[in-house]
């Protein structure tokens, strides 16, 4: 089992450098063993390097940065052992508009193997999808599921429009 | 394989049957704040045998049953059923669709089903051994929890590698 | 000092209830000491019941739901011992729209006794605000402040233009 | 009293001198992620006397002077100063203006000032003792920070009322 975890830990390490620098437009990444003697006790040191920044420790990064490398790294998982739906909790929450668009392009990718349940407040990501769900309380405290359209122009104006219940 | 249908009955603020159809590619979820978009992602934590109860928000076996609102009683049993399309074949089942039950009673009992038999909650986590789906896979990142797949220490990382092997 | 924070705490108390409703469009807060016989060491239980719902655990509530808790205790708190100036960062993005045009009508009347000074991507935030300061990073790792200013409809399309450095 | 300007020099993003002049309304800031907003919030923080390396996102003292970036070689020194309008006369001294002045060097030293003349940090925590600003006051939220307002045991939450006491 030695001989699998470093052919995983190696090849999720190379798919991070791509993730990361395709949700980063550049920039590096190193995953190192912090005890590679000991493979059942070894922890995993992540080391970012944004475009154009100096290597900085992982806790210097904004709140942006960090969900951005996180999903990075999700998604190199992903590459390496593809799983068969991937649910996503408001992780674009903290991206500003152009990450949320390229969040968006890798989910569109990566959608080819994998299905996706993205729930979001953000116009890109909605219009990424191929399904929108509503869900409303109309009736305080029950929930209830709607489908619903875009209105407006693409990545413009205009919410989620309830259509019918 | 993906996830085809979900079905929710007394499952948070679900009080009413509400059924969710689902495709292969990317669906999201929309709505007002505390309308039930999470409570949705739970549904789907616990039909695949969650049972810590904190990682369903809750505090008690019972929060996941529909507790009453301004106009309802509670209710005394939560239901969620998910439909899996199987005809990969990665499921170790002969059927092209697999369903998957579970329920809870304020009793404090709960059940368990596949295609609609009774079974134990070791059945659905056997089921679900090495597909990549499951309560503890990287794939489900619940709300305000992707910041966790870099904070953790570095030890905590290994096991996201050892999924992934 | 026993008299001053029992004071202090029935103060706070009332203007939660207020501060709240104001946030969720109604509703009813308490705020419960667990040991009222040893106020050096008494810990402070908040309940939380948003309108239409039933009073629940707090861990329940939704991101959006917690946020607006949250913010509602801090504001109540500055009610009773107002502070020079107040800085919130992104506090404003688990919620929805709405919830946003409400956060920035409180801060908008707050501001009369206290400065503010509020990190957002939300649009309804910017609107509120008698300034806006833009940082960016034309060279890379290095900030520089521009001045920007609205562009398209009131809580319509446009982000925050650059004017100029 | 308000903060009426910020100056920053070599501390964190800020490698060249920046002013922020300040109203004493509602001001935004905005932009990109990793742009060096939360960087703004921290000089004020640490120019408040913030000690714990972690409030501020870093490891070391250090952590809060320029390191340098693709282009640039690191700084020295890192330098803030906070202008506070004192015409109501809160803070106990003469002047209608406060200025507070907060040094770090690579060495590890430190320096303060107050008005200009050297002080210790004792001086500055003094300074702004029984105002509601300083480093634990409630109407500072650092980055995802608002929950920790709820999430803290309820023990915890009684500082926050002591402070309003
Ligand atoms: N057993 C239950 N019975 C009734 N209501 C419940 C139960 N469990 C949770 N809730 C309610 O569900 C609501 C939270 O829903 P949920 O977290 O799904 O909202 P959301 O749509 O994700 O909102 P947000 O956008 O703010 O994250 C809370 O108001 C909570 O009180
Ligand atoms: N001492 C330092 N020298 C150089 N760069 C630094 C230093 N400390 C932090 N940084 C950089 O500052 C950036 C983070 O800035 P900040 O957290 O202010 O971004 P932000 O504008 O708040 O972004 P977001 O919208 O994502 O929260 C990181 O890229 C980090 O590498
Ligand atoms: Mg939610
Ligand atoms: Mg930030």
């Amino acid at each position: 089992t030695h001989d699998l975890f470093i052919h995983a830990f190696r090849a999720v390490a190379d798919a991070f450098e791509i993730t990361f620098s395709r949700l980063f437009g550049g920039g590096k990444t190193q995953l190192i063993l912090t005890d590679p003697d000991d493979l059942l006790e070894t922890g995993i040191e992540i080391i970012v390097q944004p475009p154009g920044k100096n290597l900085q420790n992982m806790t210097l990064l904004s709140g942006g940065e960090k969900a951005l490398t996180a999903t990075a790294l999700l998604f190199a998982l992903m590459k390496v052992k593809p799983s068969p739906f991937c649910i996503m909790d408001e992780v674009d929450a903290p991206l500003d508009e152009p990450n949320v668009e390229r969040f968006a392009e890798i989910v569109r990718d990566f959608s080819l193997d994998t299905q996706f349940i993205i729930i979001t407040h953000n116009r890109a990501s909605m219009e990424a999808a191929d399904n929108l769900y509503g869900v409303t309380m109309q009736e305080p405290g029950i929930s209830k599921l709607v489908s619903v359209k875009l209105t407006g122009v693409p990545s413009g104006d205009g919410e989620a429009v309830i259509l019918a219940a | 394989m993906y996830l085809k249908r979900l079905e929710l009955q007394g499952f948070k603020t679900f009080a009413d049957r509400t059924e969710l159809d689902l495709t292969s590619g990317i669906t999201a979820i929309v709505g007002p704040n505390g309308a039930g978009k999470s409570n949705i992602l739970d549904a789907i934590l616990w039909a695949l045998g969650e049972q810590n109860v904190r990682s369903l928000r809750g505090s008690r076996s019972q929060d996941v049953i529909f507790s009453g609102s301004d106009k309802r009683r509670p209710v005394g049993m939560a239901e969620v059923t998910m439909t899996i399309d199987n005809s990969s074949g990665r499921l170790p089942l002969e059927f092209s669709e697999v369903t998957i039950t579970r329920r809870a009673f304020r009793s404090g009992d709960s059940e368990y089903f596949i295609n609609k038999t009774p079974c134990r909650l070791r059945d659905i986590y056997e089921l679900f051994m090495d597909t990549g789906v499951g309560r503890e896979a990287y794939s489900i990142v619940s709300q305000g929890e992707l910041d966790a797949v870099l904070s953790a220490r570095p030890e905590d990382r290994r096991s996201l590698f050892e999924e992934a092997a």
